[in-house]
């Protein structure tokens, strides 16, 4: 650490990409700066978000020679960037030089290994002597980038400032003898697995529980397991439901009384949005899950023990609603954790269980795991 | 009298020495002293820092392993003291 030990005194901290290189598409850009948070966030209580305009705590910059901080760069070579240790004003902030050429590989300078040693700086870690260190001072263009792992002395530092990543808090279906080794992280094979929220996303299937997501694809066997901030920095962990409008493209993500859009990785403008903008009455403070049926063209909220039926035609909630749940969900039991469609059915979600309901028959016709998709 | 090649050379890592040890190892920057003092203690306690900070052998000298390794592109950090 540095002298004095400077550190973040909160565990959620902004970043903001103030301006790009031209070395690279700036979506290369957005994700090393993503790609390298994640780093630390992986091993830490710390969450990022990305902020678009104001003073962020982590300002990251391009620039050339003198750049307004008496630390001018030098030209191609030798210094590649600096940042400065946990505090106000500048002190955070990542510079990177832009005389460099910056690259997603490492036939040049590459982005995403320059950007998280200098934000273990941002964090408060000093440099490590160690040679296989990220936080080692020099820049070793053989890193081979598909096996970046952070070393043991990398850990060790940032976690004696931050602590390690938290486990869900006596989270019934993670119970503490059955986390994983890297605690904090749910296992998909724990049979007291439970989901936050499920949603289709291009053919896809994501199961989110906690800051993770597991996602499904009918192609693979094995699913892939992220954070949720690796792809949507702005989006909030322990969300309470998802749903995907094939028609527009686009996953709804909801958490407490907002909802934010997202395509593909990207976060749509104009989000987040309360969930009364879709005609949700005021006393209902979050919703449990959703799902939208492009069949029907109608999308479904499930509240505790009722359920309100959303027009996407007409674009708004259908009146005679809510109704109850089991009048027309028979055998699905509230409170529902989760729900998504798919080969015509809709799969219900509770605690550790899964209710296959086929719509037409109206009725449960198989009873699982919730983890019965991860392969387990 | 033009400086042949090798002194050149020679002057040039000097210069780049001085500057590595000013700029992550706290050398005083006492230009006009450097050549001069670079077998004085100071100078040599400051180059074994280095070579041990970054895992070379410490000689104390200006080996080629340690004129290589200040030769590749770094971060701009200090590796001892602070920074500000």
């Amino acid at each position: 650490t540095f002298p004095g030990m400077p550190k973040w005194r909160k565990t959620h901290l902004t970043y903001r990409i103030v301006n790009y290189t031209k070395d690279l598409p700036r979506d290369a850009v957005d994700s090393a700066i993503e790609k390298a948070l994640t780093v630390w966030e992986e091993v830490t209580p710390l969450t990022f978000s990305r902020i678009y305009e104001g003073e962020a705590d982590i300002m990251i910059i391009f620039a050339v020679r003198e750049h307004g901080d008496f630390l001018p760069f030098d030209g191609p070579g030798r210094v590649l960037a600096h940042a400065y240790p946990p505090g106000s004003g500048f002190y955070g902030d990542a510079h990177f030089d832009d005389d460099e050429q910056w690259t997603k590989d490492t036939s040049g300078i590459n982005l995403f290994l320059v950007a998280a040693h200098e934000l273990g700086h941002s964090l408060g870690l000093q440099h490590s002597t160690h040679r296989e260190a990220l936080m080692y001072p020099v820049y070793d263009p053989l890193t081979d980038l598909s096996r970046f792992r952070l070393s043991q002395d990398d850990v060790n530092g940032i976690q004696f400032l931050y602590g390690s990543p938290p486990v869900p808090p006596n989270d019934p279906a993670v119970p503490t003898e059955s986390v994983p080794p890297e605690a904090g992280t749910p296992a998909a094979c724990d049979p007291a697995l439970s989901f936050d929220a499920i949603s289709t996303l291009r053919g896809e299937i994501l199961f989110f529980k906690g800051r993770h997501f597991w996602r499904k694809s009918f192609r693979t066997l094995e699913p892939e397991f992220h954070l949720i901030s690796s792809f949507w920095p702005s989006l909030p962990s322990d969300i309470d439901a998802a749903y995907e409008v094939t028609s527009k493209d686009t996953v709804f993500i909801f958490k407490g009384n907002q909802f934010w859009a997202i395509r593909g990785n990207e976060m749509q403008a104009g989000y987040p949005r309360g969930i009364h903008t879709l005609g949700l009455p005021s006393t209902v403070r979050k919703i449990d899950a959703a799902f939208s049926d492009k069949e029907k063209k109608k999308t479904y909220f499930f509240v505790e023990d009722k359920y309100w039926r959303f027009d996407e035609k007409r674009q708004s909630m259908e009146p005679g609603f809510p109704k109850q749940i089991v009048e027309d969900f028979p055998g699905i039991e509230p409170e529902v954790d989760a729900v998504f469609p798919v080969f015509g059915f809709y799969y219900f979600f509770k605690g550790s269980s899964q209710f296959e309901f086929d719509p037409n028959a109206k009725k449960v016709t198989h009873v699982l795991k919730s983890n019965s998709w991860l392969n387990c | 009298y033009p400086l042949d090649r090798a002194a050149r050379n020679k002057e040039d890592s000097m210069e780049l020495v001085q500057q590595y040890l000013e700029n992550y190892y706290n050398l005083a920057k006492d230009t006009k002293q450097f050549v001069r003092r670079k077998d004085s203690s100071p100078v040599v306690k400051k180059i074994q820092e280095m070579q041990k900070f970054l895992g070379l052998e410490v000689t104390g000298k200006l080996d080629s392993d340690t004129l290589e390794v200040i030769r590749k592109p770094r971060c701009g950090i200090p590796d001892v003291g602070s920074f500000s």
